[in-house]
């Protein structure tokens, strides 16, 4: 076998270069411009340096934004890989945020980096995270809303590790139904 | 090819270790 006096210091690789993206809301400037490409890793010990350094999403300002997507897919439905795509919303109450955002969001960063969804994690893009007065919101974005398999199971496993009970039902919206919607309600196209 | 996957206690162990 491999001997060197590195054996114990080597990161663990992960399977994809991640993206952490940053949104501060700033009403003066274009949306595009208030998106910060924060840092990207690929090893599980450069993910927890990163978690460690930056604020707790409970701790943002509301209007802010994280988003982590796979190196190379922007953040916003434009992308290539995101406009035939949708997402996994899970929309907390206000109250949720001190008891309840900090841990899903971690639980969605674990998904996301650990490849949680086996073979169809080929599908997944990203996650998101709204900070919002009137209430935040966890997402999974994935790349084809008609890829039903992929998208139920991805959605199944999400609800899952997110320890949600069963009562509670999630929605998966088609991007390209939330940009062309006439009012705050888009439909869900599955639900878990 | 394999996927490189790990699990959420893996990934919290490495967290805790130095």
């Amino acid at each position: 076998g491999k001997l060197s006096l590195g054996e114990g210091l080597e990161k663990h690789p992960l399977e994809n270069r991640w993206a952490l993206w940053f949104f501060k809301n700033d009403r003066n400037r274009a949306w595009r411009d208030n998106l910060h490409l924060l840092t990207k890793f690929d090893t599980v010990e450069d993910f927890w340096a990163l978690y460690s350094h930056i604020q707790l999403a409970s701790k943002l300002s509301s209007g802010c934004d994280y988003a982590l997507f796979k190196d190379g897919i922007e953040p916003m439905w434009e992308d290539c890989r995101n406009k035939h795509g949708g997402r996994w919303l899970v929309s907390l109450a206000k109250q949720q945020r001190q008891s309840n955002l900090d841990r899903l969001w971690l639980e969605t960063l674990l998904c996301l980096v650990g490849e949680a969804f086996e073979e169809y994690s080929e599908e997944v893009c990203g996650a998101v995270v709204n900070v919002r007065t009137k209430g935040d919101k966890i997402a999974i974005w994935t790349s084809e809303a008609e890829n039903q398999p992929a998208v139920t199971f991805i959605g199944r496993v999400f609800k899952d590790r997110l320890g949600l009970s069963p009562k509670v039902v999630i929605g998966y919206q088609a991007h390209a139904d939330t940009a062309t919607k006439s009012n705050s309600f888009t439909k869900n196209k599955f639900v878990v | 090819g394999t996927r490189i996957i790990y699990d959420r206690k893996f990934l919290l162990e490495c967290k805790n270790s130095p």
